[in-house]
């Protein structure tokens, strides 16, 4: 009966992906390796992007310089991607009866991380498919942006090629990512032991679900569990360069939502 | 909570709230 309610609350997990993510790993392997028909369009150069931005923005202002561009597109994507994790925490079993205050710190806390991890699913050595405007930003093109912004999203392709070896697929990603979010020690908590409880039931069902869908992996859980220290130290790291770009750009903007997620943050 | 308004305002009204 206890691998049954393990088994059940691990459907419960994956339904909530499913009804909260919009691009799954699914969906981005098969545009990436071109089963889905469609080809995304390609940004590898100032041309390109310049003819992606007016494709999809409307006229291209010469005035604003792409590093502006690319990173309030990234900004853009962050929100919604936050407002993704934010929903599919709320449909986690228990979260929903946690503490208000509890459940801003964990999501403060924790949507960088689960982003972090969905941004996986989105790359590969090549560049990242940003499939809500259709299009695949190349890794080489990011790289010669001026800095700070090259070192943006470089090192979330450097974590994406270690997490990837892992071949997690969407069903493990729920339970990964539910994980990540109901972390019990995260600064500031209230009441961290009701959160490691609710924790300790996710990673039970992860252990399981991992045991039936990958039974020729069995030290996965303990290298998925690795990554996640990683995650935490990619996350401090891109906090500190959003400070550098706010520091160096006087135009830069930083989004409200993510102005009140980085603040005090580490 | 003042601090973290909009992740309150997610939690409770969802993404359609009119701050986010």
């Amino acid at each position: 009966p206890h691998e049954a309610n393990l088994a059940s609350l691990s459907r419960l997990v994956y339904s909530a992906y499913l009804n909260n993510f919009t691009l799954t790993k699914e969906k981005a392997r098969a545009i990436l390796t071109g089963r889905a028909g469609q080809s995304p369009v390609v940004i590898h150069d100032m041309e390109s992007l310049k003819n992606a931005e007016s494709l999809f923005l409307g006229k291209w202002n010469i005035e604003r310089e792409a590093e502006l561009v690319m990173f309030n597109r990234y900004q853009h994507r962050s929100v919604e991607a936050i407002c993704e994790v934010t929903e599919f925490a709320k449909s986690i079993p228990g979260f929903g009866s946690l503490d208000l205050n509890d459940q801003v710190t964990l999501l403060k806390y924790g949507v960088h991380e689960a982003m972090f991890t969905l941004w996986s699913a989105y790359m590969n050595k090549d560049g990242i498919l940003v499939a809500t405007n259709n299009s695949f930003v190349t890794r080489e093109f990011l790289k010669t942006l001026r800095k700070p912004y090259s070192s943006v999203i470089e090192p979330k392709f450097e974590f994406a090629a270690r997490f990837n070896t892992l071949e997690l697929d969407d069903s493990d990603l729920a339970l990964f990512v539910a994980a990540i979010i109901l972390c019990g020690d995260r600064p500031g908590l209230l009441d961290a032991h009701q959160i490691e409880e609710l924790q300790d039931s996710i990673l039970q069902a992860f252990h399981l679900h991992l045991r039936n869908n990958h039974p020729d992996a069995p030290r996965l859980l303990a290298h998925a569990l690795q990554k996640m220290a990683d995650l935490r130290q990619l996350v401090t790291e891109h906090a500190d360069v959003v400070v550098a770009i706010k520091q160096s750009d006087a135009a830069f903007a930083l989004h409200p939502l993510l102005q009140e997620i980085y603040e005090d943050m580490y | 909570t003042e601090r973290h308004k909009i992740l309150h305002k997610l939690l409770q009204d969802g993404s359609s709230s009119p701050d986010i």
